[in-house]
């Protein structure tokens, strides 16, 4: 009686052992699954990653281009003010001339 | 046969059977 | 003798799927180690991603403020040539006006 038992219980674990196995190999598929997932993700964030420097750099070239612009235009300004101030001191002259 | 398992990540007890924990999904074996 | 035979069989078949099992389980926390690693990278990744749209708006805002300040300086240059103008027509005048 108990050796049959024993056989009895020794199959059961015999496929409870295949079970588990047939279980592994099945959780190994999908973890390959889920890694390819994640590979395919991390490749497209990569390229999306390499837009980084290329912004970077446009953002440099703008400011660049914006300080070069600015300086230009205060250069400028003064250049009219100084145009006024002859322009002024020409209308007196002027005004002078004709008076007298 | 082994006993029930707790797994190491959620701590969740699981069947003998499994392999993978039925919460988290992380194998029997793996560390946190 | 074929039973003891047959004993040893399922013996060494269990010794054997337990053997595989085993082996499949550590094949799993591989898998996982690969896993984990991953998504730690992927989770770096979105960090810097994030980075992505702060440096779209910064290159949008150097452009805006890069196109004002080339608009002022061609306003200011246009504001110039008149002032060049009118001064070279008072100093006409003027050398008019010390000739007569």
């Amino acid at each position: 009686e108990s050796k049959k038992r024993n056989r009895g219980m020794d199959r059961e674990q015999f496929e409870d052992l295949k079970q588990q196995l047939q279980q592994a190999e099945e959780a190994l598929v999908s973890k390959q699954e889920y890694i390819d997932k994640l590979k395919e993700e991390a490749e497209q964030s990569k390229m999306v990653l390499e837009e980084i420097p290329v912004l970077k750099a446009q953002a440099e070239i703008f400011k660049a281009d914006f300080l070069a612009e600015r300086q230009a235009r205060e250069n400028l300004h003064e250049q009219k003010e100084r145009l006024q101030e002859q322009l002024q001191q020409l209308r007196a002259e002027l005004d002078g001339a004709s008076r007298f | 046969s082994r006993g029930r398992w707790s797994c190491q990540a959620c701590t969740f007890e699981n069947e003998s059977a499994a392999v993978l924990c039925s919460v988290c999904e992380r194998p029997r074996l793996a560390g946190k």
